[in-house]
């Protein structure tokens, strides 16, 4: 997880595309 | 950025699943090439690495839309990702270019022939699209079928390392079901369409491995500014 953390956070994100 | 817009309903056909990746799909991306830069290789390169990191931002988000993809553990929507990033991006190059003739659109803005391809030092993944592209040009892929067909990739992204295969399976059977009655209800007279469509993915996931190790080596070989997400994506192939 560590090593793909970036898409860890955007998934974890609750918002959608906008959220950037 | 906005995100919400609709769709004209082209057809009478109502199917929930294909309505709502309709609705989720991303706004369009540009890919606003540097003028600083001298045009070589490594511009076009740093263009295209640029512009996907950014796609592939939105294409997270889209996936967070697909119905299911949430509910899935965390670590499978990441493998899912992992597997499929390439084919997503690589689809909507692809659906992009339909309209175009012999070129590949990856954003209104930037668009690549064969002669700038071989300059980028992509003529054979270049070649490749472009093979897809005609493919789905002869086949008159719908906006409605290209949507259901990434949702599909990415469902069956074949990862060893799935926790739960069966909730994996039901997003792609949920997938493969909404394509089935869109074509029942938008195709009538050709039964076999569904299949034809579910029958290109190979060439996409061949195409999309082509395209991961293009840019593995353009990586090693260190002259290209990649990003972040970009990197991680790389690696996770």
């Amino acid at each position: 997880k560590e090593k793909h953390k970036i898409l860890h956070r955007l998934l974890q994100n609750s918002t959608s595309p906008v959220d950037l | 950025l906005p995100h919400k817009k609709t769709y004209p309903c082209r057809t009478n056909v109502e199917n929930k699943v294909v309505s709502h990746l309709l609705e989720a799909e991303p706004e369009k991306v540009y890919a606003m090439p540097d003028p600083a830069l001298p045009d070589d290789d490594i511009k076009a390169l740093t263009t295209l690495c640029d512009l996907a990191d950014r796609e592939l931002v939105l294409n997270i988000g889209w996936a967070k839309h697909l119905p299911g993809f949430s509910s899935l553990r965390l670590a499978d929507q990441m493998r899912l990702l992992q597997g499929a990033w390439m084919e997503v991006l690589l689809l909507r190059v692809v659906f992009r270019s339909l309209g175009a003739q012999d070129r590949l659109v990856f954003a209104e803005d930037y668009v690549m022939d064969a002669a700038q391809a071989r300059l980028a030092g992509l003529p054979d993944l270049h070649a490749g699209v472009l093979q897809l592209v005609r493919k789905y040009r002869a086949m008159g892929l719908e906006m409605e079928e290209f949507v259901t067909l990434k949702a599909i990739a990415l469902a069956n992204a074949d990862s060893m390392h799935i926790e739960d295969a069966e909730a994996v399976q039901k997003l792609q059977d949920c997938v493969h079901e909404a394509l089935q009655d869109y074509e029942r209800a938008r195709h009538p007279g050709d039964p076999r369409r569904a299949g034809r469509l579910i029958m290109t993915l190979p060439l996409l996931r061949q195409t999309a491995t082509m395209a991961v190790r293009s840019f593995c080596s353009i990586r090693q070989d260190g002259r290209v500014p990649m990003h972040k997400l970009f990197l991680e994506l790389l690696e996770a192939n």
